[in-house]
């Protein structure tokens, strides 16, 4: 079946889920950027640590697993 | 597990204030809850929490709303349920409730706050999140029953890698407590499966309280906790099989039996199994598949196998038969079945036995991994 693309609420959605659990932070410095976004890789890591399959995009088990409720400690280690 | 690096406290005796309350639940629950969540981690350690009422605690404990004094404000209902701070001065130990949450004490009703605690208080003794979807310190809230709560394998592993072993407990061979709950591994050679189904071109393999789920476009088979998806399906079910005719999947174990239609619960079950026409004598299914040639639904119960027409509704003349019967050379207990493009595939411990429907001959012995991939 073809994946529904993400919705704009998903994208937002995903964007502060990815700020607050994996560090995602605003992209500064030259837009030209080679290889995938941080936003893409930042995607790869969640899907990584949840055993989803890593495509670095908002696929359906992804953002479903965004919206389950959580701990509000990151997944990834900020120092202190 | 995880730890946060070398954040832990330098002394086992700590010291734990309760600041405000929610409405949701007695001051009495909400103290209740909260011992019992420390006792969770004092049990596999030689942490020991004293409460204090006045002063500043080691562990600060408080329920607050969207902004509340840290530079994490909490984001309303659901999402984030809660947060907690690694072990360290200051805020440092101390673990936030978002009161925008309905919080429970025993039910399942909102989230249980013994659970988010004993979650949350991992981390203030230095616990980060694990990747087990069976351990306490996984990221994502799922229910299970308080009064049978025990501490999985993992997060013990995890909080002794920091603090080591309670040493008030003698570890009596004689009387061994019960046993921490492991999460199943796919690459176990000696797995057993408890049940396995298709579900619209998926497949879903049961045990214990976990079931993978492998759906095409994806190799690497999810594990998920089978009551964050169905809250109403037990653990440990007996079988599964999927109707192509009613488009459900349903599910038994003892003498019940749900009916799934995609991810939903039908209403109305679980039903007993005489309602499938099953025999009074019969308390468990064993294993069950639906034979797309036949049109049959197939039970499997210790050494025989009946055989139920969905469409009338009731079971075939002749039955039950011996399995060895129908499936020559399938002498051990079947434990699960599938059928996959035209063949059927017998689950028996941790080996599949693949037979051919049109010439009921054995022609592989498969291991699990045929399916769900190490």
């Amino acid at each position: 079946l073809p994946i529904s693309p993400p919705t704009e609420e998903d994208e937002a959605l995903a964007e502060t889920y990815l700020k607050s659990f994996y560090n995602l932070t605003e992209e500064t410095g030259p837009s030209v950027r080679r290889g995938p976004s941080q936003r893409s890789r930042k995607v790869s890591e969640m899907q990584k640590f949840f055993g989803l399959k890593v495509t670095g995009s908002l696929d359906t088990e992804t953002v479903t697993m965004m919206k389950k409720p959580r701990c509000g400690v990151p997944d990834v280690h900020l120092g202190r | 597990f995880s730890t946060f690096d070398n954040l832990k406290w330098q002394t086992n005796q700590l010291t734990y204030r309760i600041e405000n309350y929610t409405p949701d639940m007695s001051e009495a629950e909400v103290d209740d809850s909260l011992e019992r969540a420390l006792q969770v981690w004092a049990k596999v350690s030689p942490l020991r929490f004293t409460r204090i009422y006045s002063g500043t605690a080691d562990i600060m404990i408080s329920f607050g709303s969207r902004d509340h004094g840290d530079f994490y404000p909490f984001d309303g209902p659901d999402g984030t349920l809660a947060h907690a701070f690694a072990p360290g001065a200051n805020i440092g130990g101390d673990a936030h409730f978002d009161d925008d949450e309905d919080f429970s004490f025993s039910s399942n009703r909102g989230y249980n706050l013994f659970l988010v605690a004993a979650h949350e208080l991992g981390h203030s003794l230095g616990l980060s999140h694990s990747n087990d979807p069976g351990a306490l310190m996984y990221p994502i809230y799922s229910y299970t029953d308080p009064r049978t709560f025990l501490l999985p394998r993992d997060d013990i592993n995890g909080i002794q890698s920091i603090y080591g072993s309670n040493p008030d407990v003698d570890p009596n061979p004689d009387k061994p407590g019960p046993t921490p709950p492991s999460t199943p591994d796919a690459c176990d050679p000696t797995l057993v499966l408890d049940a396995v189904a298709t579900l619209r071109g998926e497949k879903m393999f049961f045990k214990g309280r976990f079931f993978w789920r492998s759906y095409s476009q994806n190799s690497q088979p999810e594990l998920n906790i089978i009551k964050t998806f169905w809250p109403e399906i037990p653990d440990n079910v007996d079988a599964a099989y999927e109707s192509l005719l009613s488009d459900n999947v349903y599910i038994f174990k003892d003498r019940q039996v749900w009916a799934l239609s995609g991810y939903d619960v039908v209403p109305g079950y679980p039903k007993n199994l005489q309602n499938l026409g099953l025999p009074n004598t019969v308390k468990k299914v064993d294993a069950a598949l639906y034979n797309e040639n036949s049109g049959k639904t197939l039970f499997f119960v210790g050494e025989y196998y009946y055989s139920y027409d969905e469409e009338k509704k009731k079971m075939d003349r002749g039955f039950p038969k011996r399995v060895d019967e129908g499936f020559p050379g399938m002498t051990s207990k079947v434990t699960a079945a599938l059928q996959v493009q035209g063949n059927t595939y017998l689950f028996s411990g941790p080996n599949v036995f693949e037979y051919n429907m049109r010439t009921k001959r054995q022609s592989r012995v498969l291991g699990n991994s045929y399916f769900l991939p190490c």
